[in-house]
């Protein structure tokens, strides 16, 4: 049950050794706690009689409840450290797992997760999220990008262009179509923290200082927006298993942006590999 | 020409928003799925005679690409004991790339030993992870990977670095890799 911690001499994070989940991220002297978990919400039946009984579905993103729901702890905890990459390989049952890693001296976070088939046989629908937490002061506010390009700054429970009166859907109401990045600022301690999707995603900041990304959903009910039925994927049998990365870097401010474009880049244009067998001896080949 | 028009064409479907948000019905995103697969097809061998064209060898050699790495699987590089993999870089500056190659296990079931050298003849420092459990029983993947060799990958701007890759008795610059699982207090 000792903390153990995933290191490249750049960036550090501390995991707790009880629960196994992440507890700290150290990088260039600045040193957060930080905390990042799986969770799912509960998809809204509803019964799409009128707007307060919408259903949750492929058009819309409506949670029953504010809380999401945690899987529980790993089931399963293995850390591998090698020369090149150190991994910590973690299950939480039979359909939720996540790698999170270090490579070289990257200064980036990879957590690589793989959810599905997400379980339906209770009668719920599940909408599954990476949320993380730091000890970050954000005022509200945290910020994603628009097509990759200006980054736009998002105020929980505010809008620019009306006044907002009450807002009954404090999760949906504050997520936001995320293409490639979203970030949190800490203006007084003069960090950021920045999570890099493989595609588009929705994300928020539900709460100061936490960031939140949809991965992967499996709603029983058609939100009666026009698809006409739900998303569900029944027609695959067991359900589908979607896998990706979240990329994430503890930065000072005024040095995130420059890492960050270049961060992009790498993910956006992945390079193309190609197998080809050989009889080639070593001095041939060179 | 024609190849590359018709995945063209299905890049032009998928530009639909249904196609593009997800909200679309099972059926037709299926179709989606398909006419991407399609279009990848009949672009490869445009990509793989570019390819052949730039390497002064690459007219000998027998290239495949691999479309389920995303499950760690790869037939090639399961079946041949050598190989070389060719990573093409579209970025227009150098960089390090993680080549994660899925390799089966050795015959007692361990980690395999492997040697990796650039074209210099410099071996490469790698490692040998075990793929995670949840993968290896993702529904529909048949591959014989239990592992993947890793190693940080030099590439040069928009163009390629050819890699040998053998399998070895023994580990020469693979490192030993650490296990440790983290057990609760049952």
């Amino acid at each position: 049950t000792a903390d153990f911690t995933l290191s490249n001499g750049e960036v550090s994070v501390t995991f707790n050794g009880k629960t196994r989940t992440t507890k700290g991220m150290k990088r260039n002297g600045m040193k957060r706690e930080f905390t990042q978990e799986l969770l799912y919400y509960i998809s809204m039946e509803g019964n799409n009689s009128a707007a307060g009984f919408r259903a949750s579905g492929a058009y819309i993103f409506r949670p029953n409840g504010k809380d999401p729901v945690s899987p529980g702890e790993p089931t399963r905890t293995i850390v591998y450290r090698g020369d090149v990459v150190e991994e910590v390989h973690q299950e939480y049952g039979n359909w939720l797992s996540q790698v999170t890693r270090l490579y070289g001296s990257s200064p980036w976070l990879e957590m690589k997760w793989l959810v599905g088939p997400i379980p339906f046989q209770d009668g719920v629908g599940k909408e599954v999220i990476n949320r993380m937490h730091l000890d970050m002061a954000t005022g509200g506010k945290f910020h994603t990008d628009s097509n990759g390009r200006e980054s736009l700054t998002r105020t929980r429970d505010k809008r620019d262009s009306f006044t907002l009166g009450e807002e009954y859907e404090s999760v949906a109401g504050n997520y936001y179509p995320i293409n490639s990045r979203l970030f949190l600022r800490d203006e007084g301690q003069g960090t950021q923290f920045t999570v890099l999707t493989d595609r588009a995603q929705g994300g928020g900041s539900i709460h100061d200082g936490e960031l939140e990304l949809m991965i992967h959903r499996r709603c029983l009910r058609d939100d009666a927006f026009g698809v006409g039925e739900a998303l569900n994927e029944t027609a695959h049998g067991e359900g589908l298993v979607a896998s990706g990365s979240h990329y994430a870097l503890l930065s000072e401010v005024n040095e995130g942006m420059d890492m960050i474009k270049e961060e992009e880049k790498r993910i956006f244009y992945e390079p193309l590999a190609v197998f080809s067998p050989t009889t080639m001896t070593l001095q041939d080949f060179t | 020409e024609e190849n590359l028009s018709q995945m063209r064409q299905v890049m032009g479907v998928n530009m639909h928003h249904d196609a593009v948000t997800g909200t679309a019905k099972q059926h037709v995103t299926d179709d989606y799925y398909r006419l991407i697969s399609l279009g990848l097809d009949a672009t490869w061998p445009v990509v793989r005679d570019a390819l052949k064209s730039m390497m002064e060898a690459g007219q000998t050699l027998e290239m495949s690409r691999c479309p389920f790495l995303n499950i760690s699987w790869c037939e090639v590089s399961e079946r041949e004991n050598t190989l070389i993999l060719t990573l093409y870089n579209p970025l227009g500056r150098p960089r390090s790339h993680p080549a994660r190659v899925p390799v089966p296990a050795s015959e007692n079931g361990d980690a395999p030993a492997y040697r990796v050298y650039d074209h210099t003849g410099a071996e490469q420092t790698v490692d040998v992870m075990p793929i995670p459990s949840p993968v290896l029983t993702v529904p529909g993947r048949s591959s014989s990977a239990k592992f993947e060799l890793v190693f940080l990958a030099s590439l040069p701007p928009m163009g390629f670095a050819n890699f040998y890759i053998t399998r070895a008795d023994s580990k020469s610059k693979s490192g030993d890799l650490q296990e440790t699982e983290v057990m609760d207090d049952n």
